[in-house]
């Protein structure tokens, strides 16, 4: 695993996200659920927890988008790049951005699954960069796994709890 | 030293693929009007380090593996730790 830098991570426990807007790939309760267990992938190794906020600022600010869209890394259409995230810090620090050209799903391997992506990019928000271990969720490539038996491998498990420590539970 | 050879020459589409991937992805820079006569091309060098990066067979030429995984879906962050 590799993190952005030891003291680049949030100094609280207690996270807000938001999601700004939904792709029209999927339901909106298959977006909220897919998004909620990519946080947990998270919250349940490390002392973080996810508050979700329906208005103002969060500080992981979730949304859907296509070509520029205002942050100087332009998505490329299908393919290729899937999403992006910024690595933990005021204003976009911390934010996914998920390029709409893709076609997102809840469970179908005949799409990209959001789940995986979003919990991939969770990873960045939370200060993790990518790893060079093939088995590890922070691996770069999307690789298909099954969203329901998903386990976080041991790579993304060390390198997240280098920055924030086990859960005390 | 011993170099593999790739088994088919990359077309013109597949060099500036790569060259836009390790722009992206590796910090790959512009290397113009240089006057120092280099050993190694940035675009082997940094070839080699995506290759290593990725699991792959270090050659530092652009062969058809390394090609297949650029053209892979993947995370838009760089895989250089720019924070280091």
């Amino acid at each position: 695993f590799s993190t952005f830098g030891t003291n680049v991570k949030w100094q609280k426990n207690s996270l807000t996200y938001r999601i700004v807007n939904y792709t029209p790939d999927m339901a909106k309760a298959e977006v909220d659920d897919s998004i909620n267990k990519a946080l947990q992938v998270w919250a349940k190794v490390t002392p973080l927890s996810f508050t979700r906020i329906m208005s103002g600022t969060a500080d992981i600010m979730i949304s859907f988008a296509t070509g520029a869209h205002g942050d100087s890394s332009p998505f490329d259409g299908r393919g290729k790049t899937l999403a992006h995230a910024f690595s933990p810090g005021a204003a976009i620090g911390g934010d996914a951005h998920f390029d709409d050209d893709e076609n997102f799903t809840f469970r179908s391997s005949r799409g990209t699954i959001l789940f995986l992506v979003a919990a991939h990019e969770f990873g960045h928000s939370l200060g993790l960069s990518h790893s060079n271990d093939r088995s590890a969720l922070m691996y770069p490539v999307y690789t298909y796994k099954n969203p329901d038996t998903f386990v976080l491998p041991s790579d993304d498990v060390t390198g997240i709890q280098s920055l924030y420590g086990k859960n005390p539970s | 030293a011993v170099y593999s050879m790739p088994v088919t020459e990359a077309s013109q589409k597949d060099e500036l693929l790569a060259e836009g991937y390790l722009k992206k992805f590796f910090n790959l820079t512009e290397q113009r009007n240089s006057s120092i006569r280099r050993v190694i091309s940035p675009m082997t060098k940094k070839l080699s380090e995506m290759q290593k990066f990725m699991g792959l067979q270090v050659t530092g030429k652009l062969d058809a593996e390394t090609l297949a995984v650029m053209k892979k879906p993947r995370c838009g962050v760089p895989d250089v730790n720019m924070a280091r």
